[in-house]
């Protein structure tokens, strides 16, 4: 979900 | 990555770096609060542990180590090497007011109750009040050093430009974490008053902002 994709930012 | 990402990024680790080889070369912390940055070494701790689990980009282990890595040999300056310079009459803030609220935060509104992402959501909760024993700090002392100042500007800037990276993110990627955006929103408005000073008095050459 968007939740992961959060995970690529510092 | 986006450009308001990559620039937020960068004027976060100028922060980073201007505090930490202010106080190298000072060989002093006045007027530097080591709750705030034991809070950092936290934030970062928690949120980077999947530095052990997930490989995302050279670019982002490689900024995930330096924060790391500069957040605890600034703690450890403070608190260790620098330890006589720390004004620890100031630095008063009562931390477990911000650490106990964001844990019981981070265990009841999250993305998904396992460990890494309580952890994510603890750090991001945290980061956003993690500043206020340093502003609180100034606020008492009434004054701050002209680098402590640019020190919080860049530290401020980051997290605005992450919010401009968000609705560029939510416009073309159509993603969006309402957990980092509602604290972002918060941490950038903390850091107001202190940017209408670092604007207002700059302008006057004043080398302290005294906050009201």
């Amino acid at each position: 979900g968007t939740a992961n994709k959060t995970k690529d930012e510092l | 990555m986006n450009i308001f990402r990559l620039t937020g990024d960068l004027s976060h680790l100028a922060a980073i770096i201007i505090l930490l080889l202010k106080i190298w070369k000072t060989r002093s912390c006045a007027g530097i609060s080591g709750k705030s940055q034991v809070l950092f070494a936290l934030v970062f701790t928690t949120r980077y542990l999947d530095l052990l689990t997930s490989f995302i980009s050279l670019y982002n282990t490689t900024m995930k180590i330096i924060y790391i890595g500069c957040a605890y040999a600034t703690v450890y300056l403070i608190y260790m090497k620098f330890k006589a310079t720390y004004d620890g009459n100031h630095d008063t803030f009562r931390v477990e007011f911000l650490v106990v609220p964001v844990g019981g935060l981070a265990f009841l509104v999250n993305h998904d109750f396992s460990p890494l992402e309580i952890l994510w959501t603890f750090s991001i909760y945290l980061e956003s009040v993690a500043i206020l024993p340093q502003l609180f700090m100034i606020s008492k002392t009434g004054e701050a050093e002209t680098i402590t100042t640019h020190y919080l500007f860049f530290l401020g800037l980051y997290r605005a430009l992450y919010l401009i990276n968000w609705i560029w993110r939510f416009y073309f990627e159509g993603f969006f974490d309402m957990i980092a955006i509602v604290a972002g929103v918060v941490q950038t408005i903390l850091y107001c008053d202190f940017f209408y000073l670092y604007v207002t008095k700059g302008e006057s050459g004043s080398n302290k902002i005294n906050p009201a």
